[in-house]
Formats: structure tokens, sequence, C-alpha cells
């Protein structure tokens, strides 16, 4: 565990803990992608199936339990407790568009023909494209909660500490992965124009609101 | 890849 690692699964614990508050605090999942969240939802369904696999630590597994646990749980506010504040109109962005080329492509492009690499290849994949139906429908909106936007913000940061960590483990320990480095290097990217808008106006302390 | 050592990552 190297400091970009811890940093980055920081960053991550603190984007599901803003996402719960959020939604617990305001009453309200206003704003949020319910389609993200499923793809998520997927996304550590698929890949920690490696907790029956391969133990690597009580961290580890406890982070894994704690991922698919609250994707579920967030699933469960969004579209049973507080389903009658779901913005289901403008959440449209069709999720088969991302499952299938995702699939298709873990089957073409992997390191093995078996069925728990190719669930961590399905899942890295969709990991990378699953915030676009959030960022389509704050597109859609045109705004987002300054909360939402801090969410995105520990989310997005997440995968690009990511990749200082895999700098990282190339030089000290020469490993490296070339699916989950280009996979997470398109998910960050994904993620530029918004850190902009973030950096530019949510910090200076105005509302998250896209340009007209 | 050595796929022990991905399975450390989230």
């Amino acid at each position: 565990m190297n400091i970009f690692r811890f940093l980055g699964d920081a960053s991550h614990f603190a984007a599901i803990i803003i996402l719960v508050l959020k939604i617990w605090k305001t009453r309200s999942c206003a704003g949020l992608s319910g389609r993200s969240q499923i793809a998520f939802a997927i996304v550590f369904t698929t890949r920690y199936v490696d907790l029956l696999t391969s133990y690597v630590s009580l961290y580890n597994s406890l982070a894994k339990i704690i991922f698919i646990f609250s994707s579920y749980a967030t699933l469960y506010l969004i579209y049973f407790r507080f389903k009658a504040t779901y913005d289901g109109n403008h959440d449209t962005f069709r999720l088969e568009f991302l499952l299938v080329p995702c699939a298709l492509l873990a089957l073409i492009v992997n390191h093995r023909f078996q069925v728990v690499e190719l669930l961590w290849t399905f899942s890295i994949y969709l990991e990378s494209v699953a915030i676009l139906p959030q960022l389509f429908l704050i597109s859609k909106t045109g705004e987002a909660e300054t909360i939402t936007s801090h969410y995105l913000f520990s989310l997005g940061s997440y995968r690009g500490l990511y990749i200082l960590n895999w700098i990282y483990r190339y030089y000290v320990q020469n490993y490296y992965d070339l699916i989950a480095i280009s996979a997470g290097v398109l998910q960050t990217l994904l993620y530029c124009d918004f850190f902009y808008l973030y950096i530019t106006r949510v910090i200076k302390g105005k509302a998250f609101a896209l340009p007209a | 890849s050595d796929s022990s050592k991905k399975h450390d990552e989230l």
C-alpha cells in the first residue's frame, strides 16, 4: 500500500459517505442518476467475486464488502426509500449502451479467458464509463447540488490517484496492468470537464452550473 | 500479468 493507493481509497470511501449523507440529510436523491448507481453495483459485484477466490488482507476484504453493501444500500435509497424524489425523467441514459460494449470488449481484450478474470475485466471496463449516466443527467438539468458536486469530485479523484499509484508501482515494483491503466485513464479523462467547472465554481463558493 | 497482485487493488 503506497500513499497514492491509500489516498485513492480514502477518496473513494469519502465519495460513498458523501453520497449516502446527501440522500439521508436532504431526504432526497434529486439530481442523482440511479442508472450510474446500478452500474456501480454491477461493477462491485462482478469485480469482488474474488472475495471467494483470493484473500489479500482484512483491509482488502472489508473494503470490498463495504463497497458492495453500500452500492446496494444506495440503490435501495434511490429506488425504494426516496423514490418520490428520484429524477427519473432526466435519468434516461440507456445502460445497455454501456453494458453490452463492455461485456463484448471483456470477451475480446482480457488477460485470460476464465470466469473470474472475465468478470474482473468487465468490471474494470464498466467502471470507466459508469459515471456517464450521472454526467448526462447533469448536462440535461444544467446544474448539480453542491454536495453532489463534492461527491463527483471525490469519485473522480479516486481514479486519478490510482493512476499515480500505478506509476509508482511501475517504477518501484515493476508491476503494471495495461487493462486497469487504460480504463483508469479513460475514467479520469471523463471527469476532466467536471473537474474544471468544480474548481472554477464550487471551490469559489458558487453553485455548480454548466456554462450557458 | 501477475493476477495475484491485482486483487489487492479495489
